[in-house]
Formats: C-alpha cells, structure tokens, sequence
C-alpha cells in the first residue's frame, strides 16, 4: 500500500484508493465499511470501504477474509495483496485521519466529535465509491455509537441503497470483513513508517500497541511529554489518557477566552464615592484601542 | 519594533538612541519616547498590551508578550504642548524659557532639534529683539497646521485601507457602496480628528473640532 | 508573539516543535 502521501503531510487526513474494476461498474455491487484505530491513543484511524458485485460475493468469501480480528499482522498484509492481485472485481478506498486532526476536531471551539468524524468520513467514501461510478446497492457497516441514527442517517444519504449497520458487521458480512483488512493494513503501515515532524532526540519506537492501557504505550507517552508542546503530533491530545498527562506534567495555557480568573476592570464600589470625581483621562483613540496599542509609560 | 534605518543609528554614536520620559501632549502625564540624537528624531513608543501573550525567543518560552512600537513623531506636538502652557503669561518669550519642566526634564533635547525655528513658526508669532527670537503662542496658526495635519492624516488612512466607519462592522467587510461619498468623507475627517486630538490637549481639540 | 499565555519562563525545545508559518 502506497502511503507515501501520508508521509509527506502527516497532519491532515489523507485518501488512498484501487482503481474500479470494470465489473463493479456493470453489476450491482455490495460495499462493505469499517475502521481501524478507533480505540489508540497513538496514530491515525482508518476508514475503509471495500466492494464487488453481488455475483462474486462467494469469491470474496474464498479469499478467506474471515473475521479480520482473528488474523494476525501478516496474515491480514498477505490477504490485502491477494486482494489486489485478483484486482478484477475487488475495489477499495480508504481514508487515513491523522492523530492531529481526530485531536483538533474533538478540541476545537465547535466540537466535532469522533462519531460524527467517523459517520461523515464513512459517508465521505461511499459518496466517492458512487462518483467513480461503483453500482452500489447494498451497503453493511459495523457500528459506531447507537446503530439506528447511523442506519437511518446513511439511508437518508443515500436512498435506493439498501444500508445495513450492525455490530459485528465485520465477523457477518465478507465486504466489511474486506474493508477492515484494508483499514487495519493501512493503520499497521502508517504507524510503523510514522514520520514525527518533531526533530525528536532520542525516539524511540517503542509504544506498543497504541492502546491506553498498553503498559508499554503509557510508559511511552509519559517520556516523550514535553512541557509545553505537550507531545509530538503522533498523539491523539483529546485522548483521556494525553489529557490527563498534560495536567500533571505540563505547564497550563491560556487563551482570551480562558475563563479568567477575576473580572478586570470592576472598580471597588467605593471608588464610585471617593471625594474628588476622579479625572478619568480620555480613552486612547478606536485606531490605537482596536490593535491594543497604548502610551508606553514604563519601558 | 524599530524602523530599520535606526539599526546603525545606535552604534554611530555612543548614546545615538536614548529612551527618555517626556510629556504626553494630551494627558499631561509622563511617556516613553524614543530620541534619536544623531537624526535629531523623535518617535513616540506605544505598546502593544493584550491579555494571554507569550513569546517564544529562541529555545524558550516568556511569559509577557509586550510589543513595543517606536513610530516617528512630530516634535512640534510636544513644543506646542509647552507653548499653550506658557501662554498663561500672555507675552513673548524666549524658547528655552517656555520649554521647561522640572517633571520631564529631558523636555530640553526638544531645544536641540536642527529645525527648531522652522516648526516654531507654525504654531507662534514672533519678535525678534537684539538678534534674539521671542515667540508667543498663536491660536490661529495652530488650527492651520493642525488642519494640515488632520488631511495628511485622512490621505494616510485612505492609502493603508482603514476601516474609519462610524457603523461597527468587521474590519474585513468593504466599504457597502450605497454609503455616498459625503458620509465616508465624514467619517474620514472625524476620525482623523480624533486621531490628532490624541496628541494636543483636550481643549485646543475642542477648538480643532470647531474649526 | 502566541495567541495565547503559558504562565512561566523556561526553556522549550522551540526549534523541534514549531515551524512558524507564514
């Protein structure tokens, strides 16, 4: 899988795709969606879709793409391959969401949180599974919060295709099963080639499985805080588990809008009394108080 | 924030820029100014102060984030400062006895500008006695010179685009064309007007405003 | 100049993790 676009900016999301066999474009098709790093505090997710006419259903089954939890790394990068090899009637997409933008989404003044990243990235595949022009009419997806909303919100997106979201979807249906073959390929690259734009001195690769409770992983994070960048951008800052480091380890930060702590400029209501009206000079003119500009009196 | 061309200034001569306290024309209270002795310039500093600023300078983070800005300034500001003060006494005098100020003794510098004559005769009638100048404040003088000042200073906000319009509205938004071209005059003036009168005191901009 | 105010003065590893972008 080709991921060097992703090397080359790791900070956004980034979308790999096959080429659409010809037949995909012909027959009514099944598409199947799932991802891969939901749970790490490290890395990037993956959405992934995988699809192929109704008619070659059992061919898929014989790549035997069964339940790809139960394979291991190689397993899954030896499955990709063979899909890629009989090309003719297996297609995919995916989209690889930076640990930056899950962190800056979910952090952000308006709140976007990680289901609805993940409902519209998964719609954001289908809708270009559709444009190449994939005859798609059956779509299965794994769950991503409560299953209905999903179902319901996919149907209204896309009317005439028949949705199916369900939990476990990917131990059910081969297409999703496909699909996380795919996304899981490409979450194992991304973080094993994962380039830190941060000139870090001593990395080291050693962060486990990426997951929170991964002993490993937590002594990773807890050397490669810094005080006042936090960590490098491999780290997901919106995680429980990122958070609750900063808070201990580094230095706080505080924006205009931070809460503050007293409310400038209210005056002791004695000040209202005092004997002489105090000569309130004039205010500095809008040009100099719209850019925060005042007389210096002290260097 | 310095302009550029003052680099070099400061190594010429041993105290080629010095900070100095002087008055604030329009508060009477003291500021930072910056002299240049070698140019025999004046710039006023202003600071940039916001809440919630840090730096970062080379490899480290400081807290503070105060800019300070020196922009070239009008000496005669200062002067005319001086000259309104004097004219309680209501006579001619000589220059170095107007501008003196045991607050802001550094106001003498003020004596040492090359052109010092020349600005004077903008804002003061003079006499000369025995070879020896004597100036007196002038009103008059003073509102054409500050008109001057009041139109040089519309011209600028026109060429750098600021947004001078009564109504608040985002600086980024355009001028609405169904504003006609009188009201936008308008609102050039009144803000330029402002704009000067924080550098003259409360009742000479009373004055500008009738004028 | 940050948009924002970290409360000390210490050193920080300024050139590893910041690119200024114009």
């Amino acid at each position: 899988m080709d991921l060097s676009e992703l090397e080359k900016d790791n900070s956004g999301r980034c979308r790999l795709s096959s080429a659409v066999p010809a037949v995909c474009r012909q027959e009514p098709c099944v598409l199947g969606i799932d991802e891969a790093g939901r749970g790490p505090v490290l890395g990037p997710m993956v959405y992934a879709i995988c699809y192929c006419p109704l008619s070659r259903l059992a061919d898929l089954e014989g790549l035997k793409v069964a339940d790809s939890k139960t394979l291991s790394e190689s397993e899954r990068e030896r499955l990709f391959a063979k899909m890629e090899e009989d090309g003719e009637f297996v297609g995919w997409a995916l989209d690889v969401l930076s640990p930056n933008l899950i962190s800056t989404s979910m952090l952000g003044r308006v709140k976007y949180n990680l289901n609805s990243l993940s409902h519209d990235t998964a719609e954001g595949l289908v809708r270009f599974a559709l444009d190449q022009g994939v005859n798609v009419t059956q779509v299965f997806a794994d769950t991503v919060g409560p299953p209905e909303p999903y179902e319901k919100k996919l149907k209204q997106r896309f009317p005439g295709i028949e949705v199916t979201v369900k939990a476990k979807a990917d131990a059910l249906y081969p297409a999703v099963s496909a699909a996380s073959i795919c996304a899981k390929v490409a979450r194992d690259q991304a973080v094993k080639s994962w380039r830190f734009v941060e000139e870090l001195e001593e990395l080291d690769t050693e962060y486990g499985s990426g997951y929170p409770n991964d002993p490993k992983t937590k002594a990773w994070l807890r050397k490669h805080v810094e005080p006042v960048f936090g960590f490098p951008q491999f780290v997901r800052f919106s995680w429980s588990t990122a958070q609750s480091l900063l808070e201990k380890e580094a230095e706080g930060v505080l924006w205009e809008d931070s809460p503050s702590e007293e409310q400038e400029g209210l005056a002791r209501i004695s000040s209202y009394f005092g004997a002489s009206p105090r000569a309130v000079p004039r205010p500095p003119h809008r040009f100099f108080r719209e850019r925060g500009l005042e007389p210096a009196n002290m260097l | 924030m310095l302009p550029e061309y003052l680099k070099n200034a400061s190594k010429k001569m041993k105290n080629g820029l010095m900070f100095v306290k002087l008055v604030h024309p329009c508060s009477g209270e003291g500021a930072i100014y910056l002299f240049n002795m070698c140019l025999q310039q004046l710039f006023e500093i202003k600071v940039f102060k916001e809440k919630h600023h840090s730096w970062f300078i080379n490899q480290s983070v400081q807290s503070g984030g105060l800019l300070h800005f020196a922009t070239p300034m009008d000496p005669l500001f200062l002067l005319l400062y001086y000259l309104i003060k004097a004219d309680k006494v209501g006579k001619f005098q000589p220059i170095d006895q107007v501008v003196m100020d045991d607050m802001f003794p550094n106001c003498i510098l003020l004596l040492k500008l090359p052109e010092l004559e020349k600005l004077l005769q903008h804002v003061t009638q003079e006499k000369e006695i025995n070879g020896k100048k004597y100036y007196k404040y002038s009103k008059e003088k003073t509102l054409t010179w500050l008109g001057k000042k009041v139109h040089q200073t519309m011209a600028a906000l026109k060429t750098n685009n600021v947004n001078v319009s009564a109504r608040v509205q985002a600086t980024t938004a355009f001028y609405s064309s169904d504003q006609d071209s009188s009201e936008k005059e308008e609102d050039y003036i009144r803000y330029a007007y402002g704009l000067i009168s924080d550098y003259i005191p409360q009742e000479l901009s009373d004055d500008l405003a009738k004028y | 100049l940050l948009p924002c105010e970290v409360p000390a003065n210490r050193p920080a590893p300024v050139g590893r993790f910041f690119t200024p972008a114009i």
